[in-house]
């Protein structure tokens, strides 16, 4: 993975590098395997972060379903390093990590990040084509069976907020769920990471109706975001996306939860707005550091409520 | 990056009062090519909020007169994308 840097925004080329090298360094923490391919064909890989052992709970972490927001991968990278660089050091995560496992993806949309690189940095959407139309992608955050385009999506191919011509059309969405279907038995929780507006998002987006656990799912992003807030006091708001932010059907959240996932999260990471989807890169380890505290605490409470 | 260069386009911010100004936000969009930052899309705009979007470079004046016009309450986060994809790559690594 030459060039890579966990302080810099890598190309997918890097990262994908990085994949292999940090699984190959560290084969009694981290093992990679690939979950599906992109609509271009490219492969999906995915981490399992934790110490090596049978029938553990997980956590599954995904990043990069927006190809545009670039901060959104550099988390996930950093969560890896600090798993690598904390584990057996520090008792926090060691305890985690062997207890809980960590599904991390490091990029959904493989295809549009790379677009992002390439062509058109403020590309969105995945770089499905479909027959009737030259417009390019759908919303991989709009393309779960959650709601499917009843609210806040469109079904115009040629917007940013396309759910698809049906759910889980995209192949990228398709590996994800059918991973996690598979794997429902051990995963507790659910985390997406996006970005921006600094927020912590729990279910629903796609109804204005609360999960049956909302109370502990507000207590819990309350708790969360304000131990992020600790080290450089970035500021969160928190709760169900319908209301907080605006309903938006097809959520990968929204569809984690009504798997059986009752730990269920969106991140809108740094920063509300001065940057936006181009935050400098000398943003990236605050931003990462304060992140890594909310999932430590969130992992944490996971752990102690199985 | 030999893709777009998105020389001269610049991100607003809108101060969003009420539904009217939520219709003209709406009938600016239909001629208007806007990219919505957030929320993700126009139909998702609602009163009391503010809503980010990137303009291209030939269409900054027209959006701005349009908003002083219809007095929206506005704000430019950023002047030209451009230099704030250069800058973006700060990093001390580098």
């Amino acid at each position: 993975a030459t060039g890579h840097s966990y302080e810099k925004y890598n190309t997918w080329e890097t990262i994908e590098a990085w994949t292999q090298q940090v699984s190959t360094e560290n084969p009694g923490l981290i093992s990679r395997s690939a979950i599906g391919t992109t609509f271009e064909g490219r492969t999906m890989y995915l981490l399992k972060v934790g110490k090596a052992g049978p029938n553990k709970p997980a956590i599954f972490m995904d990043c990069g379903f927006h190809a545009r927001e670039w901060i959104s991968p550099a988390f996930c990278q950093w969560f890896v390093r600090e798993a690598i660089r904390t584990y057996g050091r520090e008792i926090h995560m060691t305890e985690l990590l062997d207890k809980l496992d960590f599904y991390v993806l490091p990029v959904l949309n493989i295809d549009g990040y790379i677009y992002t690189w390439t062509k058109n940095r403020m590309w969105r959407k995945t770089r499905s084509t479909q027959a009737g139309t030259t417009c390019i992608g759908t919303d991989p955050n709009r393309n779960f069976d959650a709601g499917w385009c009843k609210v806040g999506a469109s079904r115009k191919p040629c917007d940013d907020t396309y759910c698809g011509p049906a759910a889980e059309s995209e192949k990228e969405t398709k590996a994800l769920a059918n991973f996690i279907r598979s794997n429902l038995s051990s995963i507790k929780a659910y985390l997406t990471i996006h970005s921006y507006s600094q927020m912590m998002l729990y279910p629903y987006s796609y109804d204005y109706k609360l999960t049956e656990n909302s109370a502990e799912l507000n207590a819990l992003a309350k708790a969360s975001i304000k131990e992020l807030a600790t080290l450089h006091g970035t500021k969160y708001t928190y709760g169900p996306g319908a209301t907080t932010i605006y309903p938006a059907a097809g959520g990968s959240d929204d569809w984690a939860y009504d798997q059986g996932i009752k730990y269920s999260f969106t991140f809108e990471l740094r920063d509300k707005g001065r940057y936006g989807f181009v935050l400098p890169e000398s943003q990236i380890r605050p931003t990462c550091e304060e992140t890594m505290l909310a999932i430590k605490h969130l992992a944490r409470y996971v752990l102690e409520h199985p | 990056h030999s893709g777009e260069h998105f020389e001269g386009e610049s991100v607003f911010r809108v101060n969003v009062e009420d539904e009217n100004q939520v219709s003209l936000l709406h009938k600016l969009a239909g001629t208007t090519e806007i990219d919505f930052w957030k929320p993700d899309s126009v139909a998702q705009i609602k009163p009391q909020s503010t809503v980010d979007f990137r303009v291209k470079a030939e269409d900054v004046f027209t959006v701005e007169d349009f908003l002083e016009r219809n007095k929206l309450q506005y704000e430019v986060l950023i002047n030209n994308l451009r230099l704030a994809f250069e800058g973006q790559f700060d990093s001390h690594v580098r």
